[in-house]
């Protein structure tokens, strides 16, 4: 069915509390935001706007969100330092038959005041943002590199949710990599690997050894320097 | 310490193997270790068993994690290393079935390394590939050549993966460690990480030690 009438009217340019037709992927957007976390430390929904495209069998959603994170005192906790409080957040959001999936989430700190286009404020906030203009065919793009992992390296899933689940992860993990190689110094290429439909936690719960860090274990001496006669 | 040092092509390196889904980086970091200097004090390149020390290193965790140092101490107490063949590897703890009369190596005794880089190169050139432990970030997704994150991103506090310091050298005058990791060879180059060297990247140079062989 083509999109809402009020959608395609709605000004999908102004900010403002998401309109009737909005308000199911910002929600969906929010919770999969506040997946994992306890009661009285989620972030809460600000303003939205956002646009919408036929997909397939379902409608892509492109939003852009403000989220207002909880008063936190605890640096060793929060999720943002004490004094920013406002997230500027894109999501992308594919829903097919009153299915919804998350397809992107980036989001990055901001001043409280919510720019416009106007003045190109915002989107100097978040460069990275800025410098992938989110080419039309990015979910199609997406789906194919995750089809060509899946046949590298033989992957498979017991369900569909779990795929859908697996595709959001992965297109998540392409966006942390393409940050990590935009931030490395040296020569090393970053991208699809066996272990990208994982997400960060499970990567290290399960390769990695934490234990490291929390002891050095037996004390040994020190050895003589090979020169040492 | 040579300006360029490998000791894959010496044949001191047995092939990239995999640990699985469990954290067992610290007994695959260790057998190659023990490997190396089994090799070079006595000749002969065994593929050792990190099994035995999931299951017989009390002082380690198996799959939750452990410490390249108390394994060193395991393989002293337990009276030495059966092979890959005959204590092979499951990925998961069972209990102990080592053997004396199995074990084909011993060690007599393990050290701590320096952590001046260029020392630890002048050590690894002359005795052998060096166990360490290095802030795994990036890792996850990364492909080939030489990774150099920024410090704060790959803080040396935050050690969280054991590793094998089999080479070092320059490509295009970056240099770089050449590392053997445990994932298998379907990951990183053929198995192997490159880390910049001499900057301290990722902690590689705080926990190097190394067994001993009479």
């Amino acid at each position: 069915a083509p999109a809402p009438a009020e959608l395609r009217g709605a000004g999908a340019q102004a900010w403002g509390p998401p309109s009737p037709a909005l308000l199911g992927p910002a929600r969906f957007a929010l919770e999969m935001y506040n997946r994992g976390r306890a009661a009285g430390t989620r972030a809460v929904l600000g303003a939205v706007r956002g646009r919408v495209r036929r997909a397939g069998r379902g409608s892509l959603y492109s939003l852009e969100a403000t989220l207002e994170e909880p008063p936190c005192n605890d640096p060793m906790v929060c999720q943002l330092p004490v004094s920013k409080k406002t997230l500027l957040c894109s999501f992308e959001i594919l829903d097919e038959l009153g299915k919804h999936m998350l397809l992107r989430r980036d989001c990055g700190p901001v001043d409280t005041k919510v720019t416009d286009d106007r003045n190109e404020t915002w989107t100097s906030v978040l460069p990275l943002l800025s410098k992938d203009p989110l080419p039309q065919d990015f979910s199609v793009k997406m789906a194919s590199v995750f089809k060509n992992f899946l046949i590298t390296y033989n992957r498979t899933y017991a369900t569909k949710e779990e795929a859908q689940w697996r595709l959001s992860v992965f297109v998540s993990n392409m966006m942390r990599a393409q940050k990590i190689q935009a931030l490395d110094q040296g020569t090393a290429r970053y991208g699809v690997t066996k272990f990208s439909d994982l997400t960060e936690e499970e990567f290290r719960t399960i390769y990695l050894n934490p234990y490291l860090r929390e002891d050095s274990g037996k004390k040994m001496r020190l050895a003589k320097p090979v020169n040492d006669p | 310490a040579p300006p360029t040092w490998d000791w894959r092509s010496k044949g001191a390196v047995t092939n990239v193997k995999n640990q699985g889904m469990c954290g067992s980086c610290w007994a695959f970091s260790v057998t190659g270790n023990v490997e190396g200097q089994w090799y070079l004090n006595r000749g002969t390149l065994l593929s050792l068993s990190e099994q035995e020390l999931l299951d017989c290193d009390k002082m380690d965790k198996a799959c939750m994690g452990g410490f390249p140092s108390n394994a060193y101490s395991a393989i002293k107490n337990l009276g030495g290393l059966e092979t890959e063949d005959d204590y092979s590897y499951r990925g998961y703890m069972q209990a102990c079935n080592f053997s004396a009369e199995k074990a084909k190596v011993y060690i007599n005794d393990s050290v701590e390394l320096s952590q001046n880089e260029e020392k630890l190169a002048a050590w690894l050139a002359k005795k052998g590939p060096v166990s360490v432990a290095i802030n795994a970030f990036g890792m996850q997704f990364y492909r080939h050549g030489i990774s150099r994150p920024l410090r704060p991103l790959c803080s040396p506090w935050l050690i969280d993966h054991a590793v094998l310091l089999v080479g070092y050298g320059n490509r295009s005058d970056i240099p770089f460690w050449a590392i053997k990791n445990s994932w298998g060879t379907d990951w990183g180059e053929e198995g192997y990480y490159y880390l910049h060297r001499g900057s301290g990247a990722c902690g590689v140079n705080t926990m190097a030690s190394s067994a001993l062989v009479d």
